[in-house]
């Protein structure tokens, strides 16, 4: 387990001068690396020795209880292997977050902004880097929770760090095991929804599915609904390649070790460390032309978009807000090797789902999803806000997909228009639910243009019921939560 | 409860998927064997 610190690191931490400070004066913001769920991340300088930073800039009036988790993690890992946080400040209405600056962006961002999968050589060094992160991290007993391509940053360098802990847990010596279904549902372990229990080895099974993730672009069941994915990764067989004949035996190998239903029977990340794959993996530098490439792509088409910009400023010469906060940045130097900006970083990571137990739309949020959240955590973390409504989230990549089928379906279906489900003529029946059990042979009536068009509808039709279902057990759910934040704010004010 | 009747939401709409694809499949079927 590596523990040391990496031996260029300059930032450990924020001093305590550093800290008493506004952060514009330790820091130069300069530009946006991405949207969260929860609020900005912009790169900077840290003035003092020139070093280049990642701030995330939370509003203090939304929930912080899954960014206090964050960073509480983060402040108790010291490896090269996780993203590190240096210190945080009050600023106005915000909350800032300093912490380690990866320059690559995310493996997935990589994935995305290239157009191309990983190769078998760049998977084996993401992934023995992310085993190392995920070692130190068990051996701590923690549990990340959501392991998948969108939460493996690269530095410069090309080594891989485990970021984004909002939803990472602790076991203690009283609980061995967690009951909360937490993760984002294509990368979630069987065990996790089963809610049987589950232990560090769940993050090996996402790792798996991340595996998969990097070499063909897409994890797997990721063109069928999140919600069928749930209840299909435990009844199924574990997933494997769609073409297994593309890959090394070794490769199939260690996938197949990770993505082991019975979790007792899975390995653990000190031992896929001396699995093949893994031992044979080459140095992270042979991540070099990766990440290069990516940053150019990214770096020409930023220039593209500042020209585009500059073209329709010269046209009319209107100053909306969002030029004028950009104004306030500065242009970054060139002296950084990870200079190039990674736009969309972290929106591009953060498709963080908080499920029906805590806050926002299903359907706007199917990402990262926790249902049952650790009450204990709560307890543990006194000091903890409870959520109650998110920030705008960024919006899954996977439900682009079906929004796009519902778009098709709306299309052939003029008449019927969006979910509202609401009475009218014949092909408002395409929106009314679904025939009871029974009623099935009425199937064999229709023509098949008809039974298309039905199935095309299915997925927006399911999201609407569920979104039902979700703001009945909100509104219900809503008065007890209210209740006991106001039982703790009595509390806090007689414990000051 | 609440994962309960998602369940349920889900397994109906799985169920009622099945029979559309199965009805879509036996209508290919006897197309083809007209043909």
């Amino acid at each position: 387990v590596q523990m040391r610190n990496h031996p260029r690191r300059q930032l450990k931490k924020l001093s305590e001068d550093n800290l008493t400070r506004q952060p514009e004066e330790v820091f130069d913001v300069l530009e946006k690396l991405g949207e969260g769920s929860y609020g900005s991340v912009f790169k900077a300088n840290y003035k003092e020795t020139g070093e280049i930073v990642a701030i995330k800039q939370v509003p203090v009036e939304s929930d912080l209880q899954e960014i206090i988790k964050e960073i509480s993690i983060m402040q108790q890992c010291n490896s090269p292997h996780v993203v590190r946080y240096y210190g945080s400040y009050f600023k106005n209405s915000d909350l800032w977050i300093v912490m380690e600056y990866c320059g690559a962006g995310s493996v997935s961002d990589i994935i995305r902004i290239r157009n191309k999968t990983l190769t078998e050589e760049e998977i084996a060094a993401i992934v023995q880097s992310t085993l190392k992160g995920l070692e130190y991290l068990h051996f701590m007993r923690k549990i990340h929770r959501d392991i998948k391509a969108g939460n493996i940053l690269l530095n410069a360098e090309g080594q891989a760090k485990l970021a984004d802990f909002g939803v990472a847990g602790q076991l203690t010596d009283t609980m061995a095991k967690r009951n909360t279904v937490i993760g984002t549902p294509f990368w979630m372990a069987p065990e996790v929804i089963q809610e049987i229990g589950y232990n560090c080895v769940a993050d090996i099974w996402s790792l798996g599915i991340t595996a998969i993730e990097m070499a063909e672009g897409k994890p797997p069941y990721a063109d069928i609904h999140p919600m069928r994915a749930i209840f299909m990764i435990p009844t199924n067989p574990p997933p494997t390649f769609r073409n297994p004949n593309l890959w090394s035996p070794a490769f199939r190998d260690f996938v197949e070790q990770c993505l082991v239903k019975n979790p007792e029977k899975r390995a653990t990340a000190t031992q896929l460390l001396q699995h093949p794959f893994i031992k044979s993996a080459k140095p992270s530098s042979i991540l070099r032309s990766l990440i290069t490439d990516a940053m150019e792509i990214k770096l020409k088409r930023q220039e593209e978009a500042e020209q585009r910009e500059q073209d329709a400023d010269d046209d009319e010469d209107n100053s909306d807000e969002d030029e004028v906060d950009q104004g306030t940045m500065v242009r970054a130097g060139t002296g950084d090797s990870g200079t190039i900006l990674v736009t969309g970083s972290l929106s591009g990571t953060a498709r963080t789902m908080i499920g029906p137990e805590d806050t926002g739309t299903m359907q706007s949020q199917l990402g990262t999803m926790v249902i049952n959240s650790d009450e204990e955590d709560q307890e543990e973390d006194g000091t903890m806000k409870r959520r109650d409504e998110t920030m705008q989230p960024a919006k899954p990549s996977f439900l682009e997909y079906f929004e796009q089928k519902e778009k098709e379906a709306n299309s052939r279906n003029d008449e019927g228009g969006g979910g509202g489900g609401g009475g009218g003529g014949d092909n408002n029946a395409l929106n009314r639910r679904l025939p009871a059990d029974g009623d099935l042979e009425v199937i064999s009536t229709w023509s098949v243009e008809e039974l298309r068009l039905r199935l095309a509808s299915l997925d927006p039709q399911m999201e609407q019921e569920i979104e039902e279902i979700r703001q009945r057990y909100q509104a219900k759910r809503q008065p007890i939560v209210d209740a006991i934040e106001a039982k703790k704010r009595q509390q806090q004010q007689q414990n000051f | 409860l609440f994962m309960k009747e998602l369940e349920h939401i889900v397994k109906s709409y799985e169920a009622y998927r099945q029979a559309l694809l199965s009805e879509v499949e036996a209508r290919k079927q006897r197309q083809q064997w007209y043909t």
